[in-house]
């Protein structure tokens, strides 16, 4: 439904209505408008309680990466002393062979 | 409010899902 | 606003409404009538938006989680072999002594 000042559809009919079709022109819109209403308040409600999921998720995700990269240093690390008590133990190997 | 993530758009869109929650309609 | 089957809120204003003001009403209601379900389209459709982010994090979350159980099994791995080792060497170290 185009949006102008003239909000109603067929205006020259309105002019000509009968006060009885535009009693039940108002009820049938007081419905639709409840309807629509309730609709949409539904919708509002489901936006904000998955945008609140989402943004619990995120915190989640944002504690799992620090966890993450916590035990990824901790391996580098311990590759890394692993590599030098190997070539320390090779070392050592060699001196008592000559 | 443009959808992509970020706190900003969410907050924005926040926003606007209460305005729907607090705005009446309706009555006459 | 509770909705029966007499929807309209005032049903005795209406029934002694003057023609000009049923029009004027029914020219509002359609306007409001509009307004909500355009602001019902939008609010479906960012929650539409905000869901798709969602699982696209969820996602995220699922195959970051799946790399962290990787590498921390690998540093599980690394520090039984490092312990390994050195009873290794410190038996080795015994032997040669005795």
């Amino acid at each position: 439904m185009s949006m102008g000042d003239q909000c109603y559809p067929d205006a020259a009919l309105l002019r000509e209505a009968a006060p009885e079709w535009m009693r039940a022109e108002i009820e049938r819109l007081s419905r639709e408008l409840s309807e629509t209403t309730n609709e949409k308040i539904q919708a509002a409600e489901y936006g904000l309680v998955v945008l609140e999921e989402k943004q619990q998720l995120k915190q989640q995700y944002d504690d799992l990466e620090i966890d993450y990269e916590a035990v990824r240093q901790e391996l580098d690390q311990l590759k890394e002393a692993f590599g030098q008590a190997y070539s320390n133990h090779r070392k050592v190997a060699a001196d008592g062979e000559s | 409010p443009n959808l992509k993530a970020g706190a900003a758009n969410e907050g924005v869109l926040a926003n606007f899902f209460n305005s729907l929650l607090s705005k009446k309609t309706g009555a006459p």
